[in-house]
């Protein structure tokens, strides 16, 4: 473990509360797009399976129960409790178009050809795809509210921490999986026109307007 | 350095 993971944890976390948080305060999923949830949802589950063959740490073993249960809670707020909320009409991202990609890749470029780490890829290269919809929502109605805002902020720093941990582990413990750096980078380089915007707009108390 | 044997990231 290292500063840039903790801190890339932690962000990781951080963004799942604000969004939680402010669904359930507001007690509206407006402006948010369910598809996304559903495909990190999508990719906790695939990813996480391990849970019951491997045990890495009590850190490891909280942090992934943690993401699994905030991930399923968001959906249920989504599309049950406050479904009345959700924006059919801006939330119309292809998923099937994400998922079906992810997983032919994960079925020919893997580590091991094995069931769990066919998943784990899996995952891992659908993460890195999964906040188009919610990028796609945002530029769809032209404007995103500051707290979804600053969740996407935090969404995207995670990653952006990981490539630096995963620096950080190359030059000192020579450890590196490139699957994971480059769906890492990809993931990373998709919140970078956000990331302008939230910096020349947001931190000045202005509303975050993409150009439509 | 050795491609990751399990994987203890999150």
């Amino acid at each position: 473990m290292n500063i840039f993971r903790l801190t890339g944890d932690l962000a990781h976390l951080i963004a799942i509360i604000i969004l939680l948080h402010k669904i359930w305060k507001s007690r509206s999923c407006a402006g948010i797009s369910g598809k996304s949830q559903v495909l990190f949802a999508l990719v906790y589950t695939t990813r996480y399976l391990d849970l019951v063959t491997s045990y890495v740490s009590i850190y490891n073993t909280f942090m992934k129960f943690v993401f699994l249960a905030t991930s399923y809670a968001t959906i249920y707020l989504i599309y049950v409790k406050f479904k009345a909320t959700y924006d059919h009409n801006h939330d119309t991202f292809r998923i099937e178009f994400l998922i079906l990609p992810s997983l032919a890749l994960a079925l020919l470029i893997n580590h091991y050809f094995n069931f769990l780490e066919v998943l784990w890829t899996f995952s891992i290269y659908l993460e890195s795809v999964a906040i188009l919809p919610q990028l796609f929502m945002v530029s769809k109605t032209g404007e995103a509210e500051s707290i979804t805002s600053h969740y996407l902020f935090a969404l995207g720093s995670y990653r952006a921490l990981y490539i630096l941990n995963w620096i950080y582990r190359y030059a000192t413990e020579g450890h590196y999986d490139l699957i994971a750096i480059v769906a890492g980078v990809v993931q990373t380089v998709l919140y970078c026109d956000f990331f302008y915007l939230y910096i020349t707009k947001v931190l000045k108390g202005k509303k975050l307007q993409l150009p439509a | 350095p050795q491609v990751v044997e399990d994987h203890d990231e999150l």
